[in-house]
């Protein structure tokens, strides 16, 4: 996902 | 999750509610500004485009797809409803918001995480988050005269700023690579345009007076 890289928050 | 970053969400909820029932309870939306509610349609859109290629839990789906529904029925209800539309103010709602758009466009061009094209727009709305609320404050200002459910709305929605600030330090301190500048410094910027209003709001809560801003 993405790049290993995720926005957890909203 | 920790419980600042879910106090945080639930007041941002709250405010959300609170506007929703002004609005439903009164049919009226007179001292809401509609550019900082179109900004912040513009906000979720941009930010939740991981809607559809990342998935992080339940509770942040179905939170993005609620920040997006009650969004779009709040832009919508001040447009085309017909008898709520009739009490929106629109001359006191000047604030040039396209400046806001276009300038947080450019800074995420400028700075971002990656060069992709979620990651832009992902860092576009966190800008965009920043400075949305500014319509609605110059509107507040303006008008003087604060109705409690706007009074409230304000104040929960910096609440949940605060809370998030709150989240940040501690994930800072129980996170080994805990490191987000971009989401950080503009949630300190966010928070601050708060700080003026929070002065006043507190003022008519300890005498118990109506919330009046200065001229």
């Amino acid at each position: 996902p993405n790049g290993g890289h995720m926005h957890d928050e909203l | 999750m920790n419980i600042f970053r879910f106090a945080g969400d639930m007041t941002h909820l709250i405010s959300i509610v609170v506007l929703l029932l002004k609005i439903y309870a009164t049919k009226s939306c007179s001292g809401i500004s509609l550019k900082t509610q179109e900004l912040y349609v513009i906000v979720f859109l941009a930010r939740y485009l991981d809607l559809f290629t990342d998935f992080i839990s339940v509770y942040n789906t179905v939170m993005k797809l609620v920040f997006i529904g009650s969004s779009l029925a709040i832009v919508w209800c001040m447009r085309m409803h017909r008898a709520v539309k009739r009490t929106y103010d629109k001359e006191l709602d000047t604030f040039r918001h396209y400046f806001l758009v276009l300038g947080s466009f450019v800074l995420a061009l400028l700075l971002h995480e990656k060069f992709t094209f979620q990651e832009i727009f992902w860092a576009f709305s966190i800008y965009l988050e920043a400075v949305a609320i500014l319509p609605q404050l110059v509107m507040l200002q303006r008008s003087g005269n604060v109705d409690n459910l706007t009074g409230q709305y304000v104040f929960f929605l910096g609440a949940y700023r605060a809370f998030y600030i709150l989240n940040w330090i501690y994930r800072f301190f129980t996170e080994p690579h805990f490191s987000r500048w971009i989401a950080c410094l503009s949630g300190l910027v966010q928070t601050a345009f708060y700080a003026d209003f929070f002065y006043y709001y507190f003022i008519s809560w300890k005498n118990n007076a109506k919330l009046q801003l200065p001229a």
